[in-house]
């Protein structure tokens, strides 16, 4: 059974420690408000109000023996930094570290986080992908230079099949399945495509190629 | 050219108006505090300080004929509900709000919001799920019950090929792509595997398939 440690319950960190336990880890939750804790402390395995700045504090808690221990703490980085350096003091859990921007980043990957989440900068570089390329559903980074990316089909393609259109050969592109809106509302259809399968307009692709091949056919195509 | 507006600039809206920018969008940014307007002005088309919340002021910045108008205040929610409203009173504008929590999400749903995101939510939902399978590195949603996911491939199945393993007739898994270590470090290569392709340790596999495919893959070959 995986152990984790949260210490900080904002936002992020109450999602977290709400959503591990879900999964069946045993989280050990700490924050330094006593009405925080009373929220959480019916949802996960150990809920305990104290400092998390303070070592003898992380230590009696067992957090020293878990496989993850989280610091999420925003707003007071001088906290944060100290809470990281305490984890960072026990023997071996694997640290990750919330910050706000990208200075705090830069400065907790020093202090020795192996990871450093930024909430905010990644809904909103996700959004502003979406809405810069309103045919492009969602885009997933799979290399340097590949991506997994769902759009919707364009025009130019409607009422051909795979066989037709050559879309690897042409373009680069790896076409992995569609979804298809089903005839019933609310249903919907995720198709494995073979070489006479049709794209018909309502279609969804999903892709996996280099990204300047998927930019040209944005491009060619919307 | 799209047009959109960002009312408030707190980590998410300043990340999200700064990000729009570069992608080629004009942004219209707005918030009470004039400080912050200083930071964003050189970088976008038009950023002035005032109150969200007040129809005329949204419609003398041309925030009316605008494709999107995304709300991102977060602690004031009465602020954020009458941005919302105001925003809405606007007449084309597709509104997207970003919200602390569900209960919130609800409320800014029921007010007209076409789109409401949660940062700290989508973020701590998404290392959970990594947290809770350490083999599955990434997992994107593709339909109601389908998934793309890249999984670190299982010691059982190294040295096999895809003739070998079958894994679409015994498994339901359609193995999309492999994202294979180089020989110098950093290198890495994706590969459009065939029949003959072989899997080798260290090999990131990425499947399209059911979510229950997946999972049972998850369990058996751990
Ligand atoms: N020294 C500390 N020890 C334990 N908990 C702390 C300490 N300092 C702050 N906290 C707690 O950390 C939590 C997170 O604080 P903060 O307000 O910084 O959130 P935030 O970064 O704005 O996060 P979010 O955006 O996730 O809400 C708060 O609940 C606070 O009580
Ligand atoms: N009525 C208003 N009109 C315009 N701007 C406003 C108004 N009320 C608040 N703001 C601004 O909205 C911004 C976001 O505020 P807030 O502190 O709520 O962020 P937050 O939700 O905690 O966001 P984040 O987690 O993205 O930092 C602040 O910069 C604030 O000045």
């Amino acid at each position: 059974m995986q152990k984790v440690g949260v210490i900080g319950l904002g936002r992020f960190g109450m999602a977290l420690a709400e959503s591990l336990a879900q999964e069946g880890i045993e989280v050990i939750a700490l924050d330094s408000r006593p009405e925080i804790i009373n929220q959480i402390k019916d949802k996960v395995a150990l809920a305990v109000s104290g400092d998390g700045t303070d070592l003898e504090t992380l230590r009696s808690l067992g957090l020293g023996k878990v496989d993850t221990v989280i610091v999420a703490i925003g707003e007071d980085f001088e906290a944060c930094q100290l809470a990281m350096l305490a984890a960072r003091d026990l023997e071996y859990p694997k640290v990750i570290a919330r910050a706000n921007d990208r200075v705090k980043e830069k400065i907790l990957r020093r202090l020795g986080a192996d990871e450093v989440i930024m909430p905010e900068e990644q809904a909103a570089l996700k959004l502003s992908q979406r809405l810069s390329r309103p045919t492009l559903l969602e885009a997933v980074e799979i290399g340097k230079d590949h991506s997994f990316v769902q759009v919707k089909s364009p025009r130019g393609i409607h009422g051909k099949t795979l066989l037709d259109l050559n879309l690897r050969k042409k373009l680069g592109l790896n076409l992995v399945a569609i979804k298809r809106p089903g005839t019933m509302a609310g249903e919907e259809a995720v198709v494995i495509p073979g070489p006479d399968t049709m794209v018909h307009e309502g279609d969804v692709l999903m892709l996996v190629a280099r990204d300047k091949d998927i930019d040209r056919f944005l491009r060619e195509f919307e």
